[in-house]
């Protein structure tokens, strides 16, 4: 189960855009 | 316009991997606060040089996140290795 904090969602947000910059970097 | 399905992947992949750093870290809460304030901080400074137009270079650059996360993370390659997965330049 998730138990995520708004902290935690603001990391996944960081994560995940992150990631999608390398996505289009990478493209 | 490019592809958006993988956005979702990405979503995912940044969830279970937070989830995944909580845990391991779950007697450590001073570990995992730091590494989210070291997210929290490449993010200010690459929105800082958005809004600079190229006229402001960022303080904290993908290598060095990936230097401060490797020393945060020592002893725990899995997670390192992972972290570089999401990194734009590593």
């Amino acid at each position: 189960s998730y138990d995520f904090t708004p902290l935690d969602s603001s990391a996944v947000y960081v994560l995940s855009s992150m990631a999608r910059q390398r996505r289009t970097s990478l493209s | 316009p490019p592809p958006q399905n993988n956005q979702p992947v990405e979503f995912n992949h940044a969830i279970n991997y937070v989830n995944k750093i909580k845990n391991r870290f779950q007697g450590q809460p001073d570990i995992y606060k730091a590494f989210l304030e070291i997210l929290h901080t490449y993010q200010k400074e690459q929105r800082n040089a958005k809004e600079a137009g190229g006229n402001y270079t960022p303080a904290l650059t993908e290598q060095e996140v990936y230097t401060q996360v490797a020393r945060l993370f020592k002893n725990q390659e899995d997670l390192l290795s992972e972290f570089g997965q999401f990194l734009p330049d590593a």
